[in-house]
Protein backbone atom coordinates (compact mmCIF):
# COMPACT_ATOMS: atom_id res chain seq x y z
CA UNK A 1 0.00 0.00 0.00
CA UNK A 2 2.67 2.41 0.80
CA UNK A 3 4.23 1.38 -2.73
CA UNK A 4 0.99 2.79 -4.25
CA UNK A 5 0.71 5.84 -2.17
CA UNK A 6 4.22 6.08 -3.62
CA UNK A 7 3.55 5.36 -7.27
CA UNK A 8 0.59 7.67 -7.04
CA UNK A 9 2.46 10.52 -5.12
CA UNK A 10 5.21 10.32 -8.59
CA UNK A 11 2.57 10.12 -11.12
CA UNK A 12 1.01 13.62 -10.08
CA UNK A 13 4.30 15.26 -10.02
CA UNK A 14 4.88 13.80 -13.64
CA UNK A 15 1.32 15.18 -14.37
CA UNK A 16 1.72 18.07 -12.68
CA UNK A 17 5.14 18.67 -14.20
CA UNK A 18 3.84 18.35 -18.05
CA UNK A 19 0.95 20.52 -17.48
CA UNK A 20 2.51 23.95 -15.97
CA UNK B 1 14.32 17.73 -17.94
CA UNK B 2 12.38 20.56 -18.47
CA UNK B 3 12.68 22.43 -15.75
CA UNK B 4 9.29 23.70 -14.90
CA UNK B 5 9.23 27.92 -13.98
CA UNK B 6 6.76 27.98 -10.96
CA UNK B 7 4.10 30.48 -10.22
CA UNK B 8 2.46 29.94 -13.62
CA UNK B 9 -0.59 28.80 -12.43
CA UNK B 10 -2.30 25.49 -13.22
CA UNK B 11 -3.80 25.52 -16.79
CA UNK B 12 -4.01 21.96 -16.49
CA UNK B 13 -5.47 20.47 -19.64
CA UNK B 14 -9.12 19.64 -19.30
CA UNK B 15 -9.62 16.41 -19.14
CA UNK B 16 -13.02 15.95 -20.86
CA UNK B 17 -15.31 13.44 -19.11
CA UNK B 18 -17.37 11.53 -21.56
CA UNK B 19 -20.56 11.26 -20.44
CA UNK B 20 -21.49 7.77 -21.25
CA UNK B 21 -19.97 6.61 -18.06
CA UNK B 22 -22.47 3.71 -18.49
CA UNK B 23 -21.63 2.31 -21.35
CA UNK B 24 -18.73 -0.03 -20.44
CA UNK B 25 -19.24 -2.76 -23.11
CA UNK B 26 -18.45 -0.48 -26.32
CA UNK B 27 -15.32 0.03 -28.40
CA UNK B 28 -14.30 3.28 -28.92
CA UNK B 29 -15.62 4.25 -32.59
CA UNK B 30 -13.07 7.47 -33.07
CA UNK B 31 -14.54 10.41 -32.49
CA UNK B 32 -13.60 13.57 -31.31
CA UNK B 33 -12.44 12.35 -27.65
CA UNK B 34 -10.35 10.09 -29.00
CA UNK B 35 -7.85 13.16 -29.95
CA UNK B 36 -8.01 14.67 -26.45
CA UNK B 37 -4.50 15.57 -24.27
CA UNK B 38 -2.21 14.40 -28.00
CA UNK B 39 -2.53 10.92 -27.32
CA UNK B 40 -3.45 8.80 -29.56
CA UNK B 41 -6.36 6.25 -30.39
CA UNK B 42 -5.27 3.33 -28.74
CA UNK B 43 -3.42 5.33 -25.35
CA UNK B 44 -6.56 7.15 -24.69
CA UNK B 45 -8.43 3.87 -25.35
CA UNK B 46 -6.47 2.30 -22.48
CA UNK B 47 -6.81 5.45 -20.28
CA UNK B 48 -9.78 6.19 -20.63
CA UNK B 49 -10.54 1.83 -19.36
CA UNK B 50 -8.25 2.68 -16.32
CA UNK B 51 -10.11 5.64 -15.48
CA UNK B 52 -13.28 3.76 -15.37
CA UNK B 53 -12.21 1.28 -13.31
CA UNK B 54 -12.61 2.21 -9.63
CA UNK B 55 -11.46 -0.66 -7.66
CA UNK B 56 -8.13 0.07 -5.46
CA UNK B 57 -6.00 -1.74 -7.54
CA UNK B 58 -6.77 -0.43 -10.70
CA UNK B 59 -7.29 -2.30 -13.61
CA UNK B 60 -5.12 -5.31 -14.36
CA UNK B 61 -3.09 -6.03 -17.28
CA UNK B 62 -5.21 -9.27 -18.36
CA UNK B 63 -8.16 -7.24 -17.71
CA UNK B 64 -7.16 -4.59 -20.12
CA UNK B 65 -6.15 -6.66 -22.54
CA UNK B 66 -9.80 -8.89 -22.58
CA UNK B 67 -11.27 -5.30 -23.08
CA UNK B 68 -9.41 -4.47 -26.24
CA UNK B 69 -9.42 -7.81 -27.81
CA UNK B 70 -8.22 -6.77 -31.35
CA UNK B 71 -5.30 -4.22 -29.93
CA UNK B 72 -1.76 -5.47 -30.10
CA UNK B 73 -0.60 -6.67 -26.60
CA UNK B 74 2.69 -4.72 -27.18
CA UNK B 75 0.41 -1.82 -28.17
CA UNK B 76 -1.06 -2.02 -25.05
CA UNK B 77 2.24 -2.45 -22.80
CA UNK B 78 3.14 0.73 -24.81
CA UNK B 79 0.48 2.98 -24.34
CA UNK B 80 1.05 1.58 -20.63
CA UNK B 81 4.22 2.51 -20.44
CA UNK B 82 3.82 6.03 -22.01
CA UNK B 83 0.48 6.80 -20.03
CA UNK B 84 2.45 6.21 -16.70
CA UNK B 85 5.89 8.47 -17.99
CA UNK B 86 3.19 10.90 -18.33
CA UNK B 87 2.01 10.61 -15.08
CA UNK B 88 -1.70 9.79 -16.27
CA UNK B 89 -1.45 6.55 -14.45
CA UNK B 90 0.63 4.39 -11.87
CA UNK B 91 0.77 1.15 -11.01
CA UNK B 92 -0.82 0.02 -8.05
CA UNK B 93 -0.25 -3.66 -6.23
CA UNK B 94 2.21 -4.45 -8.68
CA UNK B 95 3.31 -3.97 -12.19
CA UNK B 96 0.39 -5.53 -14.21
CA UNK B 97 -2.04 -2.91 -12.11
CA UNK B 98 -2.56 0.38 -13.25
CA UNK B 99 -5.19 3.30 -12.12
CA UNK B 100 -5.38 6.60 -13.17
CA UNK B 101 -3.96 9.85 -11.77
CA UNK B 102 -6.92 11.78 -12.16
CA UNK B 103 -9.99 9.30 -10.65
CA UNK B 104 -9.99 10.50 -7.23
Amino acid sequence: LERIQRNKAAALQKLAARHV
Amino acid sequence: NAQSTPGGGGTSVALSTPARAGNTGGSFTGGVDAQTNGLTPHQNQVLFLIKSCKGSEGMGFEELKARLQGMNVNTIKQALDFLSNEGHIYSTVDDDHYKSTDGD
